[in-house]
């Protein structure tokens, strides 16, 4: 097993409802 | 002219590498216009989810925040895009929650976290996430896949609901039980009525497609074993709410036809191993109350009887049983009203609901148990026919 160097950064998540909001602004910005 | 020259499978790495503007392309031609019944018909099973993964790697070890996030977020919006879109087909649906899990489960396997390292060969610890923590977005995925899952089941429901009534309770498979003889009349008419009517056959024959398709989009069998689960409640719940609304549902015959019924479904269960899954289970409440239909009805013992073998049945689902149940021939009587009321005595401690029908559209909760994969990312080769070629293999 290896060990891990360094600490890894944790990449913060919008949850599922948020990240679908995201993509419908997304989608109504786009012509 | 180059030249063309063959690495070494060892020289990979196991990772994808893409522009950031081909980002669109790939979702676009590995998930959005994807047909699992055309190329993917072919592939290695979550051979989809391997790629996504290894682009995930590649832009882990370049150590681009940036590239890592929209990617996910591309890939889940993408995901649920073309869910959207084919919102009723099964392959579709079955083939991304498969995908959806195998991604997921190449996130836990390559994260670094020793609980989920435990079945890595060397080679695979080495794959593992060199920059972040993707541990959040595990979480989203997890999220997604439930959605795809329910998804699945209402879709398989659809599928399902004509033909339960119809094969599990107003085909009569076994010749001569009904108490009506089949004379060569009656043979006729029913012979034509049968065109186009579903039989337990129609039901086991749509199992065996909807097992198959799983199986060879590599479900998780463990996520499988929870989808025949539903599948079997759904069965057992619609038919006995049938039963529990139809009088001429309730005879001695009807009883003998849908045990059966019941034990060629268990039948498939055990031809499929999958009689751990739970799901035979879910089907107690029918078993019971076909028994009910089968069993004497008229002394205190029988009384007695039933009480203890009707667990599975609310008090109110035995009583409308009793209550409707139909002689269809001099043998049989129907059931006394003082029977009846000592059975209600008799059960009055029980505190049950006083809930008659089932709810057929109760859904279990769903878990995706971390399975993870033997399959060496360096060795992993992207078929032409998915038009991926500017993805370049590390």
């Amino acid at each position: 097993t290896t060990t891990r160097q360094r600490p890894r950064v944790l990449l913060k998540a919008p949850t599922l409802a948020e990240m679908e909001e995201m993509n419908i602004s997304e989608e109504e910005e786009s012509p | 002219r180059p030249v063309n020259i063959p690495r070494k499978e060892k020289d990979f790495q196991g990772m994808l590498e893409y522009k950031k503007d081909d980002e669109l392309k790939l979702i676009k031609n590995l998930i959005l216009e994807l047909k699992p019944r055309g190329v993917a018909v072919n592939l290695i099973p979550g051979l989809p989810a391997y790629i996504l993964f290894m682009c995930v790697r590649h832009a882990d070890y370049l150590n681009d925040d940036q590239k890592v996030r929209s990617l996910l977020t591309s890939t889940i919006n993408g995901i649920k895009k073309v869910l959207k879109k084919r919102s009723d087909d099964f392959e579709a649906v079955s083939f991304w929650l498969s995908n959806t899990c195998r991604f997921l489960h190449c996130l836990k396997q390559y994260s670094g976290e020793e609980g989920f390292m435990k079945h890595n060969t060397p080679r695979q610890n080495e794959h593992c996430l060199t920059n972040f923590d993707l541990a959040e977005y595990r979480q989203v995925l997890s999220d997604l896949a439930i959605q795809i899952y329910q998804q699945l089941v209402r879709v398989l429901e659809n599928i399902l609901q004509p033909m339960i009534v119809s094969g599990m309770l107003e085909h009569e498979t076994i010749q001569g039980v009904s108490g009506v003889k089949p004379t060569g009349l009656r043979k006729r008419t029913s012979s034509i009525a049968d065109e186009g009517t579903y039989t337990l056959d129609s039901i086991i024959r749509q199992h065996n497609t909807f097992y198959s398709i799983m199986c060879q989009h590599g479900m998780d069998p463990e996520l499988m074993k929870q989808v025949v689960k539903q599948m079997f409640y759904i069965i057992g719940a619609v038919t006995l709410n049938n039963l529990l609304l139809r009088k001429d549902m309730c005879s001695w015959s009807k009883g003998m036809q849908i045990r059966y019924n019941v034990s060629q479904l268990e039948e498939w269960l055990r031809d499929k191993n999958l009689m751990n899954s739970g799901a035979k289970e879910t089907l107690e409440p029918l078993i019971q109350a076909a028994q009910l239909l089968q069993v004497k009805k008229k002394t205190d013992e029988d009384a007695e009887a039933i009480c203890s073998m009707c667990n599975a049945l609310t008090t109110a689902q035995i009583v409308k049983v009793l209550n409707l149940y139909t002689p269809v021939n001099e043998f049989e009587e129907r059931v006394s009203v003082s029977f009846i009321r000592t059975i209600q005595m008799r059960l009055r401690d029980r505190n049950d609901s006083p809930q008659l029908l089932m709810d057929a559209k109760h859904i279990f909760p769903v878990t995706f148990p971390f399975n993870p994969s033997s399959l060496a990312l360096e060795t992993i080769q992207i078929p032409s026919s998915l038009n991926l070629g500017f993805l370049t293999r590390v």
